[in-house]
């Protein structure tokens, strides 16, 4: 239909590509990951292992609930924790060849999306900004 | 033109009315946001006054840099803070009548957008999520 058809046309843009994205490794200690997290502002980011495959996300609240001892905030909870122990293992991700279909209907309930290669290496991530970038872009036409 | 009349189409389904979504009070102390951050989930949600109006966002990003001494955590930090001292006021809201256009192109840099009627009064937000649910419906048809 119309809105695919126009969504399509720009399909390439859409992602943004591994160099740009802010990434930790599996091995990285907790510490680690809180400091980069606030660093770059992002409220959750794509971790991937030595050979370059993508495999979870890391959020600032599941270092933030890791710290947690029943109400109260103790940091040395994260000194024996790494990346992998509290990360999200189950992500939906997309790969080749990139269905559009598939990318919006992620999008409904994943502020974005990590994409791999057929060996799993991590390419980048589609972002809910850039669906809208277009779709708003669409609309004003 | 067709994407802009379609998505107004449903326009009046976008707001998630006020009493479904979480909130805080300027004037709760950071240790109280932070564990009504940590409860219901959401990364970043509103803050209103005594008077119900819409007065700003606290989000777990500025509470956990709230506790921050350099590199070191530090939860003593939040004793001394509440809501309204780490509050984001600066903040683009909707005021009816509610414009899609308007609301498209907010959408693009905000994941939510908080709702206000003609007193400031906080009536709900339009979240992303609802947004590419409704481009999602019309991209399937
Ligand atoms: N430094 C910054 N500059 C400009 N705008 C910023 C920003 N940080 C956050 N935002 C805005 O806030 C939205 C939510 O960011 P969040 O970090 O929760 O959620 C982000 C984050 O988890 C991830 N993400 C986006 N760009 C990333 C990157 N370069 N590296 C790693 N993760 C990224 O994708 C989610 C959705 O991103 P999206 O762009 O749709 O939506 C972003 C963007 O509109
Ligand atoms: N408990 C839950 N159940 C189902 N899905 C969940 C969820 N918590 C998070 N998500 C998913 O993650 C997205 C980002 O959530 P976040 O809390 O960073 O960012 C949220 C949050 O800051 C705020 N928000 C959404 N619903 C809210 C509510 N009921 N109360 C307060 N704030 C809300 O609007 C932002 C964008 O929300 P959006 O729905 O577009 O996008 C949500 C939704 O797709």
């Amino acid at each position: 239909n119309a809105v695919k058809e126009l969504l399509l046309e720009n399909q390439a843009d859409y992602l943004i590509p591994a160099e740009n994205v802010a990434h930790v490794m599996e091995e990285n200690p907790l510490n680690h990951a809180l400091l980069v997290l606030t660093k770059v502002g992002y409220s959750k980011i794509p971790v991937i292992n030595k050979e370059s495959q993508f495999v979870g996300l890391i959020s600032l609240s599941a270092i933030v609930d890791a710290m947690f001892d029943l109400t109260e905030i103790d940091p040395d909870n994260l000194a024996n924790l790494c990346v992998k122990d509290v990360m999200e293992r189950e992500v939906k991700m997309l790969k080749p060849p990139y269905d559009i279909e598939k990318i919006l209907h992620l999008s409904v309930d994943n502020p974005f999306i990590p994409a791999v290669n057929k060996e799993n290496i991590f390419v980048g991530i589609i972002t809910r900004r850039e669906l809208l970038k277009a779709v708003n872009h669409l609309a004003h036409e």
